[in-house]
């Protein structure tokens, strides 16, 4: 919260757009905008009705350099936008720094993602040490298509204006932490001798000589790929790792997702009755991949690029009884089955179950 | 003599951090330096708070996952303290 919690006397607010930036259409910047109020309005009982040519309690300007305010922009990069408490004038402002590279996707700086953080100040919220939250202070992309606010910024929005009048109270998603016991995964790979945990928007990157685990957006480092990664492996013959989302996959060659991608899942050799994967990994020695879906599993040869035959199988049939696998990986010769918050080490020499741990084992808790 | 390009990285990650600290920490600029009260540093204890605000390892010193913080487009309203 801000400092004083400062906050409107009134829920219906009024909005206007000053001016508008050459970089995006205008009906695009309108756009952007509504859908940014539209954030806090969907889990709030206030409303912003858009006013023209008359004071509004929140104005809305592109600015640059010293724009009179106390508080100079600093040309692109760095200092994206700022916003006003809640309050007469200046009170409740939004002011986008107008040499910023402003988009409505994914290139330079999303206006939607970056007004939604700003319209949280002109409510009165201060940042948050969330690293998951809109209002973190520093910029990430998210697909507009995907956003789902918070459930951090959503307890501080309601903290200060109540909650929606919705029948059904809106919810939001909360940021995995490392240590916490309850923690399950999307998929798991090994990368480069590091190892990735894939969780709904994040990854969680262990590298094996850093005791601390490294938190991201997946955006941020493959903005190409969607958020809910249900399996990955890596090919270390080939210095690949695969995901795969849905019945679709993606390739990732070095650390850029390959052109061309992603593509149906039928063409490793899926029938069409395989809707998506759940977990995969590659064994090196053999190089044979495996892939677990439901409680079977097929087994798929690198080398010919074609599945073997004989497949699906039954999991329990050769990995004993591990249930249904979230997600998996080898490595130094061993494979990590997690089902839920359980995780079997299972050595494939001896064909056998040879050590049960929570899933959290790998984070130094 | 020409500033050997270590010395001129030093100065320029110190500007960094000032003004880092100065824009969001609420950092004092220090407009008579001579008068520099004893006891810690405050560009330290700043330093400490933004590493705890970011969930870095609070060692009061510029360390490169402090810098790379640092170097991340955001938004320009301080962490701390009131913005009117």
């Amino acid at each position: 919260f801000t400092a004083g919690n400062p906050k409107w006397k009134r829920n219906n607010l009024t909005y206007r757009i000053l001016n508008y930036t050459p970089k995006m259409r205008q009906a695009d910047v309108e756009e952007a905008i509504q859908k940014a109020l539209s954030v806090w309005s969907n889990v709030t009982p206030l409303t912003f009705q858009k006013v023209e040519n008359k004071e509004a309690d929140i104005m809305i300007s592109f600015a640059y350099r010293d724009h009179r305010d106390n508080s100079p922009f600093d040309g692109p990069n760095g200092q994206l936008a700022h916003a006003f408490q809640p309050g007469e004038g200046i009170g409740g402002d939004v002011h986008l720094d107008d040499e910023e590279f402003w988009t409505k996707d994914g290139r330079g700086y999303n206006l939607f993602i970056v007004a939604a953080h700003e319209l949280g100040h002109s409510l009165g919220l201060s940042h948050s040490n969330d690293p998951g939250a809109l209002m973190y202070p520093t910029y990430s992309y998210t697909d507009p298509k995907e956003f789902l606010l918070p459930q951090d910024d959503i307890n501080g929005i309601q903290a200060i204006y109540g909650k929606s009048n919705a029948a059904v109270q809106p919810t939001g998603p909360t940021t995995p932490q490392a240590c916490d016991p309850n923690l399950t995964f999307d998929a798991i790979t090994t990368l480069r001798g590091e190892i990735i945990f894939f969780k709904d928007r994040y990854m969680l990157r262990k590298h094996p000589e850093r005791a601390e685990t490294e938190l991201n957006f997946i955006s941020l480092l493959w903005p190409k790929l969607p958020s809910g990664i249900q399996a990955a492996y890596e090919n270390i013959e080939r210095d690949e790792v695969l995901f795969f989302k849905e019945s679709k996959y993606w390739v990732l060659r070095g650390y850029d997702i390959a052109p061309g991608y992603p593509k149906p899942i039928y063409h490793l050799g899926f029938p069409k009755t395989v809707k998506r994967v759940n977990a995969a990994y590659s064994d090196e020695t053999t190089g044979k991949t495996y892939f677990f879906i439901a409680d079977r599993y097929w087994r798929y040869d690198e080398n010919k690029k074609s599945m073997d035959h004989g497949y699906p199988k039954k999991i329990a049939s050769n990995f004993g009884k591990i249930g249904r696998v979230d997600a998996v990986f080898q490595k130094d010769g061993y494979v990590y089955f997690f089902h839920g918050t359980t995780q079997f080490q299972f050595d494939p020499r001896a064909k056998r179950i040879v050590k049960k741990t929570r899933s959290i084992s790998w984070f130094n808790c | 003599f020409p500033m050997t390009p270590e010395a001129e990285d030093e100065g320029k990650t110190l500007r960094l951090v000032e003004s880092y600290l100065q824009n969001f920490y609420n950092l004092q600029r220090d407009r008579q330096p001579h008068l520099r009260h004893h006891g810690e540093n405050p560009l330290a204890a700043k330093l400490k708070e933004m590493q705890a605000f970011f969930g870095l390892q609070v060692t009061g010193k510029p360390d490169l996952n402090t810098l790379e913080v640092m170097k991340k487009p955001r938004c320009g309203v301080p962490d701390v303290g009131r913005y009117v």
